[in-house]
């Protein structure tokens, strides 16, 4: 485990407990997406199946074990216990536009034609593209809340900081994944835009808007 | 095995 992957899971758990909490205290989930809490929740339930498979570390099962049971708690927070602050007719993006299309390229483009593997990639790919119906909904509104615009940032730098992990783990061990590291990147520059208004907007203690 | 030795990631 180097600095920048233990960043990067640091980072990915931060963005979880900022959206649960934003969403716990002010008993609202206005603004955030549930269909993209749903492709995250799928993206875990796929890859984390490997919990039954194999033992890695007592770190590596507990972090499973909380993306799994919080991306569910997260579901039922929008869908059920905060249902009435769902913002569900700004949340309009289709998700079978992407679980479809990325079933299809698991099936062509994995390193190995099991269940396990397909599945693994599937949720490798599913990923990279899970945040698009939340981003959609940000650009639909033309806003977000401030707490969400760090539950953004955070969510965008755990991979972000996971690509600096592989270029290390390439050179110190010689270890790459060519699925993961397209995906990785793919998934990257769909925040490059919201990092941009980020650092420009947010950070300057303004409200992220969008221009009209 | 495509997967380098990178099944220990999250």
């Amino acid at each position: 485990m180097n600095v920048f992957r233990l960043s990067g899971d640091v980072s990915h758990l931060l963005a979880i407990l900022i959206l649960l909490m934003k969403i716990w205290k002010t008993r609202s989930c206005a603004g955030i997406s549930g269909k993209s809490q749903i492709l995250f929740a799928l993206v875990y339930t796929t890859r984390y199946l490997d919990l039954f498979t194999s033992f890695i570390s007592p770190y590596n099962t507990a972090m499973k074990v909380f993306f799994i049971a919080s991306s569910y708690a997260t579901i039922y927070l929008i869908y059920l216990k905060f249902k009435a602050t769902y913002d569900r007719n700004h949340d309009t993006f289709r998700m079978e536009f992407l679980v479809l299309p990325v079933l299809v390229l698991a099936f062509v483009v994995n390193h190995d034609f099991t269940p396990l593997e397909i599945l693994w990639t599937f949720s490798i790919y599913l990923e990279s593209v899970a945040i698009l119906p939340q981003l959609f909904m940000v650009s639909k509104t033309g806003q977000a809340e401030t707490i969400t615009s760090h539950y953004l940032f955070a969510l965008g730098m755990y991979r972000a900081l996971y690509i600096v992990n592989w270029v290390y783990r390439y050179y110190f061990e010689g270890f790459y994944d060519l699925i993961a590291i397209i995906a990785g990147v793919v998934q990257t520059v769909l925040y490059c835009d919201f990092f941009y208004l980020y650092v420009t907007k947010v950070l300057k203690g303004k409200q992220l808007t969008l221009p009209a | 095995d495509g997967r380098n030795g990178l099944k220990d990631e999250l």
